[in-house]
């Protein structure tokens, strides 16, 4: 089982929908998928129609077991999705008060991991959608993952937030002990200002080799398939933002093993 | 003086773009404007070429202070900006701090609606620009305004964040002994979209009076002007987005003394 993290410390740049439009293309390729939702605001699980305000279960429980969790104690947290092979680890609001919760609590950082070890046998990858800030629930996501996946808005300011998210990643390196390869994915991207054009050229001067080649095109289709609820590969198949993550993921896939 | 912040708990719904179009858009007017970036990512502040991460001086220092601040050391604070009647004060990445600094310290809540006073003779409407989620700097934000400006984007998820962002009113209201409007102000509106203008419909329809009635079109203008620093109006005066803005200013204007 591998685990992908999708993170950015700023609001907004499309982490949900990186999340949930990866997710659906590697159950397309027949893999057996688990979505973890970290966000107290729950997007990814009001997506699905989970109501993060008033869930009981999900990624929230994890925090709360004084022993192990079973897997199959694990398994009665887990939430269907339209997709069949699909399964998603709702939010709730209650992640909000974990920050309070971890002061002077030790291995906090590290409950998710431990947890989603868990599951390997009944699913193949797991990506986890992270809040907009640097606290316990997103060192959660960094401590756990083999890969990270950092979309970035092609414009200005976000590239000021990005030099904020590989401070931490390195500052993360360092309780980890193994490498954290990132993947930088440009989204948003919309050819007709000059802003967009000038950052993208920016993320690749200093980022090289860990950038997409590609570039995820503005495409109104994503805001309907959450309207939806629908997969957005499933909810407009050939639309340019769906062509466009589809060359992503083969890129992410041959970018060699996650550490 | 009179005090607008623009706030929403969920990231990248053009809170900073709100602030510096109508803070740019009040100058226009003959208004002594001071944008006040209470957000630790600093976005505002990098708009306007200042740096988060090497910040000395700013809204910081307002929280460092033992005694209160007098007017002429508040004012040593301030940044210029493009626009001679317009000042900024600049945020730094030590804002974030103060969430764990506040625990246990009464009163850190009215800090910056106090240091605003100050500037009653110098300024004639400030507008604080505020991170996204619910901590000591948004509490900050909220006692301090008299006015409350949400832009909300049209879309399905966006919703959620809003009626989370009504509890907090709700849960801050008890603390004001003031009533706090709030104006809902819809932004990033795509009328291609289905679901742009299904929620804007949904906008409508649950808070009525208090939402903008015209909205903000998707405008890549924005973007550009960011990259740019230079105020919306000025870079691109008869683009559809600052058109809007103008029409959401008058009505601003127009509801009447804010509380
Ligand atoms: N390529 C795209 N083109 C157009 N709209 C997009 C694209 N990607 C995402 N969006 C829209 O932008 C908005 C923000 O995206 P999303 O919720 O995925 O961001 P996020 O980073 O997860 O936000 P948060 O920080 O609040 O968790 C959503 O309305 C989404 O539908
Ligand atoms: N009407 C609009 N049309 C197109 N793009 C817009 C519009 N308003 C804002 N944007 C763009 O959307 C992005 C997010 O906007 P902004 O930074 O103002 O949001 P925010 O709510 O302040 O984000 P954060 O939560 O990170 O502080 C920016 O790239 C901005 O240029
Ligand atoms: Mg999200
Ligand atoms: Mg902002």
């Amino acid at each position: 089982m591998e685990i992908w993290s999708v993170a950015n410390q700023k609001g907004g740049v499309g982490k949900t929908t990186t999340a949930v439009t990866l997710a659906g293309l590697l159950a397309e390729q027949g893999k057996r998928v688990l979505l973890v939702d970290l966000d107290p605001h729950g997007s990814l699980s009001s997506y699905f129609g989970q109501d993060p305000d008033h869930q009981a279960k999900g990624a929230y429980t994890l925090f709360q077991q004084k022993d192990e969790l079973s897997a199959d104690e694990l398994r009665t947290l887990l939430c269907n999705t339209p997709i069949e092979s699909a399964y998603l680890l709702p939010a709730s609001t209650a992640l909000a008060t974990l920050e309070r919760q971890a002061i002077g609590r030790d291995g906090m950082g590290l409950v998710v991991g431990k947890a989603l070890k868990l599951m390997s046998s009944i699913v193949d990858i797991a990506i986890i959608d992270s809040p907009p800030l640097l606290g316990i629930l997103l060192v959660n996501a960094l401590a756990a993952c083999d890969r990270l996946v950092i979309p970035v808005q092609t414009e200005f300011l976000a590239l000021k937030g990005l030099e904020r998210m590989t401070h931490t990643l390195t500052m993360m390196a360092r309780s980890r002990n193994r490498a954290l390869n990132f993947a930088i994915v440009p989204t948003m991207f919309d050819r007709r200002t000059q802003a967009s054009v000038a950052s993208l050229r920016h993320l690749r001067n200093h980022y090289g080799d860990n950038v997409f080649p590609g570039r995820i095109p503005v495409d109104t289709k994503f805001r309907d398939a959450s309207k939806a609820g629908q997969y957005p590969h499933v909810f407009s198949p050939d639309s340019h933002g769906i062509d466009a993550y589809r060359q992503c993921l083969k890129w992410l896939q041959g970018q060699g093993q996650a550490s």
